[in-house]
Formats: C-alpha cells, sequence, structure tokens
C-alpha cells in the first residue's frame, strides 16, 4: 500500500533536519492529496498550501535569524505537520460558536435552517431546540417545508418526543407560515422561533426567492447553513449562494459521526468566512455539539 | 476550454481542475492525466480535442463497461429491490418515482416501508404510495424491519405483484450493527424467494464526495451491490464519485434523480453523464 497523503509528508520530512525551499514542494504535494482527498474544495487547497509553505519558510527564517524563539527546534517533519494543524485551526476556528440568541422589544430571537436537500436541517432543528430548551429557553419549532412528503409530520414527531410546540398549518405558502409561527411565538411568549425550511438548490431561483421573502419577513439573528459533512466539491458553490443571497451567520456541519473527513468545514470557512458553529454527530436529538477546530483539523489532514 | 489548443502544462492543469471539481477524485484524475501524459510524450494526442475523445474513451469504457438493466422481472416473482444508502441520500423518493413508473408501464408493485426508525418515514413512503397509486405496506414505529418485509412479500403474493420495493433506513456504512441489520433484511428476502434480493441500490447523493468510496465498499460488503443510483444530478454536482466506484466494485451506475417530482428518474446514460461532466 502506498502511503499517501499526509503521512506521506511526515515520511518524506523524517530524515530531514529542516523545511527548505527543496523538500517543502514534495511535501506540500502530499498535502495537497491528502486535503482533496478530505474534500477540501481545490481552489481552497490551493491557497491553503500556499500559507502553509510562506509559513514554514518563514518559520525557518527566523530559527536561523535566531527570532524564532517560540518555535521549537523540532525535525523537519513535526515542524511541517504543526504548522499544517496550526494554519488549519486557525482557519476555521475563531471560537465563534456562539448563537445570537436575544429577544427584542419586537419578539423572539428567530434561528433561519437552510441548506441542501437531505442535509439535516429538519434533524438539527429538533436538536437545537431540545439544546435551547435545556438552557432554560422557550424554543418554538416552525413547520415551514410545504413541499416534501410528510415534512411536518416528521418535525411534529420529534417535537413531540422533545415536548417543544411545534408551529404547522395546511396551508402552502412557507413564508405566511413563518411569518405567522413568529407571530404565535410572540403571542404564546416563546423566546426562540427555529424555522425549519425545505431543502433547496441553489440554481433553483423560486425557491431561493422564498428563503429571501423569509428571511426579510423575519428577520433572523441567525441564518445557519446546514451542511452535510460529507459533501465534496460543490462545497464552495452551495455556501457562497447561500451566503451570498442570505448573509449566514454560520453553519452546521452534520453526520459527523461517520467518516467523512469534512474538508467542507475549511472550505466554508476559507471562502466565504462564514463560521462553523455547531456539528451534528448522530441521529439521536441529543447529538449536536459545538465545533472545535482542532479536532477536525486532524480530521481532515487523515 | 478544450478546442485546438496546444498540449501543455498549462492545459493539463486545467484538465486536472475540471476533473477533480467533478468529485472524480485523486486517483482517478491521476490516472487519466498520466494517460494522457504518455500518449502526449509519444506524440499520439494532436491537440487537445484528441485529448478530449481519450478522457471520453477512458470515461465510458469504466461506466459503459459494466453497464446493465434494472431487473423488474423474476421466475418465480416478485423482483425484489432492496434500496439502501447513507441517511439524507434520496432513498424514499427514488422508490416513489421508480414504484410510479413501474405502475405505469402496468407492473404490480408493493411497497415495503422498512424504516421503522426516522420520523414519518412510513408517512412520507405513504404520500409517495399514493402517487405512483400502489400499495405501501408499513407497520408501527420501531417495529423490526425484517418483519416489515416479511408482511410485504405476503401482501405481494396476495396481489399477485410484480415487483416488491424495499425502503430501508438511512444509516452510516461505520454503524455495524445497522450494516447487519441491512444484511439479515437481504437474507430474509432471500429466503423467501429465490434469489432475491434481485437488486440492491446504493443510493448516493451526487453531492458526496470521496466518502461515497467508502460507502461503496462498505455497504457491497454487508449486502452485494447490483447497481448504484446517482441522485440530484438536477443541482450544480457533477458526480464523479460512480467513476472511481464503478471501476472498482464493477457496479453499475443504473438510474439517476434528477428532481423531487414523481416523474424525475431517469435510467443511466453514459454518453450523457460524461458530456455533462467535461461541460
Ligand atoms: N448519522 C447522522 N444522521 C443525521 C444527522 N443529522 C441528520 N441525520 C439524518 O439525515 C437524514 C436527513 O435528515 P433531515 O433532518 O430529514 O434532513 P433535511 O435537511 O431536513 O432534509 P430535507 O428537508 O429533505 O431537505 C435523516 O435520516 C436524519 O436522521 C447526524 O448528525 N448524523
Ligand atoms: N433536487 C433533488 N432532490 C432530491 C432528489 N432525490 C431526493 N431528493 C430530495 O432529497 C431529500 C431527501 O430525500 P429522501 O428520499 O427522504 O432521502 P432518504 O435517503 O430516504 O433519507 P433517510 O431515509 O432520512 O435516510 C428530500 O428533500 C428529497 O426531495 C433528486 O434527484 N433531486
Ligand atoms: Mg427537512
Ligand atoms: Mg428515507
Amino acid at each position: 500500500v502506498l502511503t499517501k497523503g499526509f503521512r506521506a509528508a511526515r515520511l518524506r520530512l523524517r530524515g530531514e533536519a529542516e523545511i527548505t525551499d527543496a523538500n517543502v514542494d514534495a511535501a506540500l504535494r502530499d498535502l495537497r492529496r491528502a486535503l482533496l482527498e478530505g474534500d477540501v474544495a481545490l481552489d481552497v487547497a490551493k491557497r491553503f498550501l500556499a500559507r502553509v509553505k510562506e509559513e514554514a519558510l518563514g518559520q525557518v527564517v527566523r530559527l536561523k535569524a535566531g527570532k524564532g524563539d517560540d518555535e521549537v527546534r523540532v525535525t523537519a517533519g513535526d515542524h511541517f505537520t504543526r504548522i499544517c494543524q496550526e494554519q488549519l485551526t486557525a482557519l476555521m476556528g475563531a471560537g465563534e460558536t456562539d448563537l445570537a440568541l436575544e429577544t427584542t422589544k419586537k419578539g423572539p430571537a428567530v434561528l433561519l435552517l437552510v441548506g441542501l436537500q437531505g442535509s439535516g436541517k429538519t434533524t438539527t432543528a429538533a436538536k437545537l431546540a431540545r439544546n435551547l430548551k435545556k438552557e432554560g429557553r422557550k424554543p418554538l419549532l416552525v413547520a415551514a417545508d410545504v413541499y416534501r412528503p410528510a415534512a411536518i409530520d416528521q418535525l411534529a414527531v420529534l417535537g413531540e418526543r422533545i415536548d417543544i410546540p411545534v408551529y404547522r398549518e395546511e396551508g402552502e405558502d412557507a413564508v405566511k407560515i413563518c411569518k405567522r409561527g413568529v407571530a404565535a411565538a410572540t403571542k404564546e411568549g416563546r423566546d426562540v422561533v427555529i424555522l425549519d425550511t425545505a431543502g433547496r438548490l441553489v440554481v433553483d431561483e423560486p425557491l431561493m426567492r422564498e428563503l429571501d421573502k423569509i428571511a426579510k419577513a423575519t428577520r433572523p439573528s441567525e441564518t445557519l447553513l446546514v451542511c452535510d459533512a460529507m459533501i465534496g466539491q460543490e462545497a464552495v458553490t452551495t455556501a457562497t449562494a447561500f451566503h451570498d443571497r442570505l448573509s449566514l451567520t454560520g453553519a452546521v456541519l452534520t453526520k459527523l459521526d461517520g467518516d467523512a473527513r469534512g474538508g467542507a468545514a475549511l472550505s466554508i470557512r476559507e471562502a466565504t468566512g462564514v463560521p462553523i458553529k455547531l456539528v451534528g454527530m448522530g441521529e439521536g436529538l441529543d447529538r449536536l455539539e459545538p465545533f472545535r477546530p482542532e479536532a477536525l483539523a486532524s480530521r481532515i489532514l487523515g | 476550454l478544450l478546442g485546438r489548443r496546444k498540449i501543455d502544462e498549462a492545459l493539463l492543469e486545467e484538465l486536472e481542475t475540471l476533473l477533480i471539481s467533478s468529485d472524480l477524485g485523486v486517483d482517478t484524475t491521476l490516472d487519466i492525466l498520466d494517460t494522457v501524459r504518455e500518449r502526449a510524450s509519444r506524440n499520439e494526442l494532436a491537440d487537445a480535442s484528441a485529448i478530449r475523445e481519450l478522457i471520453r474513451d477512458h470515461l465510458t469504457t469504466t461506466l459503459e463497461g459494466v453497464e446493465a438493466p434494472l431487473t423488474l422481472a423474476a421466475e418465480p416473482g416478485p423482483a425484489i429491490l432492496i434500496v439502501i444508502g447513507v441517511n439524507g441520500s434520496g432513498k424514499t423518493t427514488t422508490i416513489g418515482k421508480l414504484a410510479f413508473r413501474l405502475v405505469r408501464d402496468g407492473k404490480g408493485v408493493v411497497i415495503a416501508a422498512a424504516d421503522t426508525y426516522r420520523a414519518a418515514a412510513a408517512e412520507q413512503l405513504v404520500v409517495w404510495g399514493e402517487r405512483a397509486e400502489c400499495t405501501v405496506v408499513r407497520k408501527e414505529a420501531g417495529a423490526d424491519p425484517a418483519a416489515v418485509v416479511f408482511d410485504a412479500l405476503a401482501q405481494a403474493k396476495k396481489e399477485g405483484a410484480d415487483v416488491v420495493i424495499i425502503d430501508t433506513a438511512g444509516r452510516l456504512h461505520t454503524e455495524t450493527n445497522l450494516m447487519e441489520e441491512l444484511a439479515k433484511i437481504a437474507r430474509v428476502a432471500s429466503r423467501q424467494v429465490p434469489d432475491a434480493p434481485h437488486e440492491v441500490l446504493l443510493v448516493l447523493d451526487a453531492t458526496t464526495g470521496q466518502n461515497a468510496v467508502q460507502q461503496a465498499e462498505l455497504f457491497h460488503r454487508y449486502t452485494g451491490l447490483t447497481g448504484l443510483v446517482l441522485t440530484k444530478l438536477d443541482g450544480t454536482a457533477k458526480g464523479g464519485i460512480v467513476v472511481g466506484i464503478t471501476h472498482r466494485l464493477k457496479v453499475p451506475v443504473k438510474l439517476i434523480g434528477i428532481g423531487e417530482g414523481v416523474e424525475d428518474l431517469r435510467d443511466f446514460d453514459a454518453g450523457a453523464f460524461i458530456d455533462a461532466l467535461m461541460s
């Protein structure tokens, strides 16, 4: 079995005393393979490699000039590994995993969940509601997916499981349902509203417009992209499209309990600046956790 | 992109971008580029359009080489199709579309709602059964999926149905107990009808990245795959993951999903797929 990817980079530099112009390019090619196999978008990977190269060679220069006393003298392999891990972690995390949940004079905080079909929005909506309830909040779930068969039933069943009310209507106007859901929450003293919307393609203009209208009507304090951790090269196109339309405040990466490397975490953050706030770690409603960049960094590197 | 340009490193880099961005993966992309470089070095490629042909042929060989139609009849019947895959890939929707097509083509279909786990899974399938105008056999939430299969086969016998399609709960291939549950469902089918299951279809979301390779390998190991279904091809994703999977496991893509409506199902057409991939 050929050693490829990140392990190959480490092995390649193992015999070397330090990172040099000569050996860094070969190590970067190994790193590149690791990132692409980990589903980091190609352009994102290229920009990241440039950063790593600059940082690696820059640190060596500083060490030689005696100015790198905070950079411990280690072998080239360990040095390269540490730089990769640090750069990835720094890029992906700035500790912004908190949700904006303040109620206003106008009413409850509104969280809007959006994303592609099947990414985990409905499940994540229920998980969020459950966590907020545990923190002493009074959430209301709003079933705004009027297209998918039994989508409303699905959210209603989940709501029942965690004893959280679900606002639903028989109608087919998602925008009205969201508006009236927020009004109902205000009236009933619910202090945070979670809007579960239908999955949609970014190329479906009418459905993207529907989201524009929902956002305009409900003024969410959080607009979260719910994204499957196993998504491939389309992560940037997808995140960029939603972000350009809605100004995303965060992303949730779901199904991270599998073995997908989750390169989308880097792609989304690097290409749009949107922070990953939460990760889905299972189908159970207690399986939603704050995003931890260091953990995802080593996972992406493989 | 690929007209009458001469072949140089810049062109190869553009090609690499095209192939990687289509989720073909590093290994498949490198295989293709190595072949291109080797042929170019022997002056066997006149220009960029010759490269396009080479890549088309390479992909066509892989995808058409294992092509096989869907098994929709069995003697004795019914033909049993089990639909499997990770969470949210499009299994339930695909079954609804397939049932609709088969009923319209005059076949008797029974659907087994063997996802007894996820909230409102059976309810979702019941709606599709109404659209397709066929029986959906279900049990209460939490029931043993194998029991649903058993009941569905009994119903199929009663109706003289030609085809039974079994919907299963989404599951990550890394969950061993869930994978063994799937193997058990297949065994139950095989004991009821000779040669069953006649199809074991892995449903893959076209937006999936390289994890699709692990998905295919594990599902294949536990149940044996007879075909792939690639869904959500109406989006921006090219679904290049199927190339490497087909190459390694020799399992053909049989169907594609191109939307959420009842008629948004097509037989796999390698030529059209490759055209879209290379565009
Ligand atoms: N293993 C695992 N499964 C998950 C996770 N989140 C959601 N799922 C499963 O993924 C599938 C899809 O979840 P949904 O919540 O229905 O996804 P959705 O985005 O609402 O789907 P649409 O409304 O059709 O767009 C279901 O089987 C969920 O149980 C997760 O973190 N881990
Ligand atoms: N655009 C598009 N959406 C699709 C396609 N196939 C399925 N979907 C959507 O993807 C989402 C998930 O589909 P399901 O059929 O519930 O997927 P599943 O694999 O049964 O999900 P679980 O049972 O939860 O594992 C739904 O919103 C479907 O409408 C397709 O070909 N194109
Ligand atoms: Mg949903
Ligand atoms: Mg399903």
